[in-house]
């Protein structure tokens, strides 16, 4: 799920 | 970040660089297939579409950069640049058989039904299975190369430390995201029978030689 409506992850 | 993901990226730059490096130094992409490396240059572009929009660190733009750039590097290796060398009548998985259904699936499961996060998902669930076209090839010609071996090695660990990620990043962040996870199981078991060789035969000096 999107930490703060980003992906974070490569 | 931890030292999970640190070392799982690491070890997804390490294949990386060994592809590249084989490629480079023999001057031949025999035993590489071409169509895995096709979905993985569709893997990296459709994940990163949010390189210009979403900043999340120094670290992530940069590997962003390097994985899509290395990417087509690749590709432009084995279509043009070593293109005689390329064993393309072992390269013969059907790809569409992939493509078709992660597509429709990532329409219908996907965290957010919109454009980026459908690509997301569909790169998420494409990177799963990405491989198969290479693993195909190697049981068509019956042996790997053990640079090449070392490339697959690499490259199936580093989501296997991704999963080891998961469960740290659910203890310890709360965070918990069941497509990557689900997604990152089935990419990890479709390597288990080459981990089993790479282990038992590679490491022992042996070359890989599935049963053709």
């Amino acid at each position: 799920v999107m930490l703060g409506g980003k992906h974070d992850e490569l | 970040m931890n030292i999970f993901r640190l070392v799982g990226d690491m070890s997804h730059l390490l294949a990386i660089i060994i592809l590249l490096m084989k490629m480079w130094k023999s001057r031949s992409v025999a035993g590489i297939s071409g169509k895995s490396q096709i979905l993985f240059a569709i893997v990296f572009t459709t994940r990163y579409l949010d390189l210009f929009t979403s900043f999340v660190s120094i670290y992530n733009t940069s590997m962003k950069v390097f994985f899509i750039g290395t990417s087509y590097v690749t590709v432009y290796f084995i279509y043009q640049h070593f293109k005689p060398t390329y064993d393309s009548n072992h390269d013969t998985f059907r790809v569409e058989f992939l493509i078709v259904p992660v597509g429709g699936l990532a329409f219908l499961v996907n965290h957010e039904f919109s454009l980026l996060e459908i690509l997301w998902t569909f790169s998420i669930y494409l990177e799963s299975v990405a491989i198969l076209p290479q693993l195909f090839m190697v049981s068509k010609t019956g042996e790997a190369e053990s640079i090449t071996s070392h490339y697959l090695f690499a490259l199936g660990s580093y989501r296997a430390l991704y999963l080891l990620n998961w469960i740290y990043r659910y203890y310890f962040e709360g965070f918990f995201d069941l497509i990557a996870v689900v997604a990152g199981c089935v990419q990890t078991i479709l390597y288990c029978d080459f981990f089993y060789l790479y282990i038992t035969k590679v490491l022992k000096g042996k070359k890989i030689s599935l049963p053709a």
